[in-house]
């Protein structure tokens, strides 16, 4: 981050700072995401947002990207996440195997690619940059808890210092703030029109008003019944891995920093 | 060091020159890069794919012809901005705001002033695009659709990249 311009320098009234709880509550089918306030004073002279995550099992937290960074602080359960950068290729691939996967045998076709997918546990710390989309995937047993705090001050947002999120799917999104009012947004495809998005999708008119969430009131937090089919390592190789990274991190630490 | 690092300095870069198109398409037509300037041509009824400036505003000049540019923010109650534009306007598209431009009749030419020097673009369709990157089953997920429409979703425009020809059922190809 760079130094504010000095227009927009003003006193930080130290002796005012407060403990505060979030203030604004958006509920969807599979989750709850609570918002702090960031018109409160100090937030804005720190240049931040926050808000709280809370994704039950099953819940897939619909795409989305935001003009501000984002730390995201995984409090409770674990699960899979994805950020998709454009340009970058798809390496998680399956194809049509001579020997059946499982899944496959149950009929359930896993012949797709996309971008990496990470798993995140209690404790982690997820770095989103600012613009890219995201989507997280709670296949734990426990709810995800989810604390962020978005750098809206960052060189990398352009925009105002208000945190703006684009949700990709999702919509209407029914707001709930501690004053009991009520708001309803929809996702980024709701301000385009029908036939400009089905040439450029290719696709039918009827597709795109999925797309744009007509008649979907399910919000950002939506719950996947069957479980989400995506192509990523075994467990168990999962596993080995995490234990590999962690051995290595514990090397580190005992060799000290360079 | 002066000397080497500013007065030999080449400021000019000609971007206009099809030989130099980063992306070229016959029927689409063409997006030149130069760092933060780029010159898009689309042919008559083309697109430029619906898409966001994931750390950079754009400021819009057209050069040449008209096309239907929309624009949507954050919200997404409704287009912040749906309007033919026409040579000679400058149009400002805020960073992270999606924006999709269908070229008219006579095609559509215009050079983007990017607030970044390395700025970068995030399609929403085609090639490269935020769909590619989604496993079908978030994309049917997200959107209650059927597997073979998440499929069509994310493969409908094949290896298209940024600029889409017109597509033949849309009957928008102008007579001659």
């Amino acid at each position: 981050r760079q130094p504010r311009r000095q227009t927009e320098r003003r006193e930080w009234r130290l002796e005012r700072l407060e403990a505060v709880e979030p203030s604004r509550r958006i509920q969807a089918e599979a989750g709850v995401i609570e918002y702090w306030d960031q018109n409160q004073e100090q937030f804005q002279l720190a240049g931040v947002a926050a808000y709280r995550t809370t994704i039950e099992p099953k819940g897939l937290l619909l795409p989305y990207y935001s003009n501000a960074p984002r730390l995201v602080y995984i409090i409770q359960g674990n699960g899979v996440t994805s950020s998709v950068f454009p340009g970058c290729p798809e390496t998680f691939q399956s194809f049509q195997q001579s020997e059946p996967r499982e899944e496959e045998r149950r009929g359930e076709s896993l012949r797709d690619q996309h971008q990496k997918i990470h798993r995140f546990r209690e404790g982690d710390v997820i770095a989103l940059p600012a613009g890219v989309t995201t989507w997280f995937y709670n296949d734990g047993e426990t709810p995800v808890v989810a604390v962020t705090v978005a750098d809206s001050g960052n060189n990398a947002n352009q925009l105002d210092q208000t945190l703006r999120r684009f949700e990709l799917a999702g919509s209407p999104e029914r707001r709930e703030s501690s004053e009991g009012e009520e708001a309803f947004s929809g996702n980024v495809f709701r301000g385009l029109n029908v036939d400009v998005l089905a040439e450029a999708f290719g696709v039918s008119r009827e597709t795109i008003r999925k797309l744009q969430g007509h008649d979907d009131r399910r919000g950002n937090i939506v719950r996947v019944e069957r479980g989400l089919q995506f192509v990523r390592p075994e467990r168990r190789q999962e596993r080995q891995e995490e234990e590999e990274e962690e051995e290595e991190r514990r090397r580190r630490r005992t060799r000290g920093t360079n | 060091g002066l000397e080497e690092i500013l007065c030999n300095l080449r400021n000019r870069e000609n971007i206009r020159n099809p030989d130099r198109a980063d992306v070229y398409s016959r029927e689409a037509g063409s997006v030149t890069s130069l760092n933060s300037q780029k010159l898009p041509i689309l042919r008559q009824n083309a697109h430029y794919a619906p898409h966001w400036n994931i750390n950079a505003h754009s400021i819009l000049y057209v050069t040449r012809g008209r096309a239907r540019l929309q624009i949507s923010g954050n919200q997404g109650r409704g287009a912040s901005f749906d309007r033919e534009v026409r040579r000679g306007q400058i149009v400002v598209i805020p960073q992270n705001f999606v924006v999709a431009a269908q070229a008219g009749s006579e095609g559509f030419e215009w050079v983007s002033f990017k607030t970044e020097d390395f700025p970068l673009v995030s399609p929403l369709a085609g090639k490269a695009s935020v769909f590619r990157g989604l496993p079908e089953g978030v994309i049917a997920n997200s959107y209650r659709l059927s597997d073979e429409e998440a499929r069509r979703v994310k493969h409908g425009r094949g290896e298209e990249f940024l600029v889409f020809r017109p597509r033949a059922q849309g009957g928008r190809v102008a007579a001659a």
